[in-house]
């Protein structure tokens, strides 16, 4: 049996827009 | 009068043949399928609608580029995971013959206190959607933490999945004994 080990995926913070907070 | 007839639903331009009473006709018209699609990409202002087989083009040709990555099991490695204010952190998985949206994001409840909701999202109608589950884990041994759902349509939007916290959700605390060097793994499987 193999096992692949899943792929590592860096993923950089995106500042949200203010409307955005205020719609949820 | 008007409770006796019963009236179009506002999107038969896009295809949908149902007459309701005004009484249903709200509550359909929130779930009809031919409703458009509106920009799944969180953190924007972006009032893009449009049909389904549009969105990814949309996506690619509208918005910061999203990294994509084929496979059932992905590590989602978050970076700059303590940078104050509302961030998200979005990538794409494609696997299935489908693309997912896998969405964190972080919202300041008040000073010192985060909170953090990471889901899984189709780009695909709410039928093909029912199909998927995914598993979200947060991993440092001993310790480890999981959340399992059913894959949620971008037709649905994620307002609600926030709102009623359908979805991982981790804060402050939680997040300390997860992270590491400022980053935080989710490892992601879709099945």
């Amino acid at each position: 049996r193999t096992y692949r080990m899943p792929k590592e995926v860096r993923v950089e913070p995106h500042k949200f827009a203010a409307e955005l907070i205020h719609r949820l | 009068v008007a409770s006796s007839v019963l009236f179009p639903c506002k999107f038969t331009s896009f295809g949908c043949g149902l007459t309701l009473s005004p009484a249903e006709k709200p509550e359909h018209e929130e779930l009809c399928e031919f409703r458009p699609y509106s920009c799944p990409c969180p953190g924007t202002c972006c009032h893009w609608q449009g049909q389904l087989n549009a969105v990814m083009h949309h996506l690619t040709s509208h918005h910061r580029p999203i990294t994509t990555v084929q496979g059932e099991d992905v590590i989602f490695l978050a970076t700059n995971i303590h940078i104050t204010g509302a961030i998200d952190w979005v990538m794409m998985q494609a696997c299935f013959g489908h693309h997912f949206l896998l969405i964190l994001q972080k919202m300041d409840k008040y000073e010192g206190y985060r909170q953090y909701f990471a889901f899984v999202q189709l780009i695909g109608t709410r039928n093909e959607a029912d199909k998927f589950n995914y598993r979200m884990e947060l991993n440092s041994p001993p310790r480890r933490m999981a959340w399992e759902a059913r894959v949620r349509s971008i037709h649905e939007g994620i307002a609600a999945t926030i709102r009623n916290s359908d979805c991982l959700v981790f804060d402050t605390d939680i997040i300390e004994f997860f992270a590491v060097s400022g980053s935080l793994g989710i490892n992601v499987t879709i099945s």
